[in-house]
């Protein structure tokens, strides 16, 4: 099964 | 800031308070903004609402407005959809804002006062993207497909190809899928569905996720989904007139 990703992978604080 | 119908305000609560408890609305001359992340820092959401969406609007100072969404709910709920809001944030006293109901017809009015929260606000950087497929469609479409797909099974998977945009959902006893191919008929720029795309590509999300996201088909007719392999989904709905947005960014599921 898929695991979910978080934002923080993409993302990052400004 | 002077808004028309006070269903505006309405619709955008109903579309993040399921995904945001509390956030900062950012005030300036442009309009008000707020960017937020759910608490499973698995959804980001973006709101703008631009000068053009009021009847009247004045910012002096720019400004950050703590809100907590329950009792914004609660104020907001003694407003009719039609009935004009008034927002009214004071710089010398930012403890709280008011909120001024007023329904001509019956001219009534009724006043509010919402308490501000001194919020430890966390903003994210969004690149630009260059999307490797680009999907606009009627919301309300989008809208059943993923609540009746939601039903089926946890996942689901959006794939553009030359077939067109298929959306699959896989459960444990049953599996479906729902093919969208570019409209071709349909004389009405909100009713056409308008696939663009560099590479077919394949992504899977979580359907929980996605239904939350549909809610804020109440704002916009059309919704555009822009896709990246191993990229965050952005699901775009703009208001009508220039008033506005409202962006999630979902993050996908890996294998």
């Amino acid at each position: 099964k898929a695991g979910q990703m978080r934002l923080d992978s993409f993302f990052k604080p400004q | 800031a002077r808004l028309p119908r006070s269903a505006v305000l309405k619709k955008i609560l109903d579309s993040v308070k399921d995904l945001v408890k509390e956030t900062n609305w950012d005030c300036n001359e442009e309009g008000m903004s707020m960017q937020a992340l759910d608490t499973g820092r698995i959804v980001l959401v973006e709101v703008m609402l631009r000068e053009a969406a009021f009847e009247s609007y004045a910012c002096e100072v720019p400004m950050t407005l703590g809100i907590d969404m329950e009792p914004f709910g609660k104020v907001l709920r003694c407003a009719g959809g039609d009935e004009k809001v008034t927002i009214k944030a004071s710089r010398n006293d930012q403890d709280h804002i008011e909120l001024v109901f007023e329904n001509e017809e019956k001219e009534r009015m009724s006043a509010f006062e919402l308490k501000l929260m001194d919020i430890d606000g966390e903003h994210m950087a969004v690149p630009d993207a260059e999307w490797g497929a680009e999907i606009s469609m009627p919301s309300s479409e989008f809208k059943k497909i993923v609540m009746d797909l939601a039903e089926i099974g946890s996942d689901l998977t959006i794939a553009v190809s030359k077939l067109g945009v298929t959306f699959t959902a896989q459960g444990n006893n049953c599996k479906g899928s729902m093919v969208l191919q570019p409209s071709t008929a349909v004389d009405k720029k909100s009713e056409q569905v308008a696939i663009s795309f560099t590479e077919p590509l394949e992504m899977t999300f979580a359907a929980p996720y996605m239904k939350m996201i549909t809610k804020a088909a109440a704002l916009s007719s059309t919704v555009t989904l822009s896709l990246d392999e191993a990229c965050p989904i952005c699901v775009r709905y703009e208001m009508e007139d220039n008033a506005g947005h409202i962006k999630y960014y979902l993050a996908p599921k890996e294998d």
